[in-house]
């Protein structure tokens, strides 16, 4: 889940 | 998704477009560094390396082609576009960045979360963005002379950082395990570039003038 939630944004 | 997030992303947004409209429909691209929207390209082509690979929402694959298609055109406007690319100020556009690239390469090389070919481009795209907007602060440094467009542009700009600062906080708050310290120091960076900037900015809209930045 860390790893989606560091590469969520733009 | 914030409130602070999608003011980041739009006021991104908006920059993109204020830039496009100047070299589209006046088409000149003077006062526009085109070594910045050369290393922007660079920017988002390696972020967004994943597109086809993660999927997080609609909005953020097409906000990913926006930027994309967009970085991308404008390079191409002021390189090839025939009217577009005599109104570059080429002798004036002399920021070697390169300069810029190879210590945010080493730099993500050394620092970054997780050492994989994604991870490390993903990171140097984050230092990378945090010094990209210098060859254009040099340019605007120099030909002192700015249009409202590039002004606004940069003004914009700026805006997307600011509240992107404001959305990590946010999210810190609200979000378990949200902790993220390469991409806020960058971010962090980044935003300071334009502290200078903004108190000239402001200077001029208070007194109703145009802008123009001190020799």
């Amino acid at each position: 889940a860390k790893e989606e939630e560091s590469h969520d944004e733009l | 998704m914030n409130i602070f997030r999608l003011a980041g992303d739009m006021t991104h947004l908006a920059s993109v477009l204020v830039l496009l409209l100047k070299i589209h429909t006046i088409k000149s691209c003077a006062g526009v560094s085109l070594k910045t929207q050369e290393l922007y390209a660079i920017v988002f082509a390696t972020r967004y390396l994943d597109i086809l690979t993660s999927f997080v929402s609609i909005y953020n694959t097409l906000m990913k082609l926006i930027f994309l298609g967009s970085s991308f055109s404008i390079v191409w406007y002021m390189k090839y576009h025939k009217t577009v690319r005599r109104t570059y100020d080429r002798d004036q556009d002399t920021f070697r960045h390169w300069f810029l690239m190879l210590p945010c390469l080493l730099l993500a090389l050394l620092i970054h979360e997780k050492f994989t070919f994604f991870e490390v481009l993903w990171t140097f795209s984050l230092y990378l963005e945090a010094v990209a907007i210098l060859p254009q602060l040099v340019l605007l440094q120099r030909t002192r002379n700015i249009d409202n467009l590039t002004g606004q542009y940069i003004f914009l700009l700026g805006g997307y950082r600011g509240f992107y600062i404001l959305n990590w906080i946010y999210r810190y708050f609200t979000e378990p395990h949200y902790v993220h310290w390469i991409t806020w120091i960058a971010g962090l960076v980044q935003t300071l570039l334009y502290a200078d900037f903004f108190y000239y900015y402001f200077l001029s809209w208070k007194n109703n003038k145009k802008l123009q930045l001190p020799a």
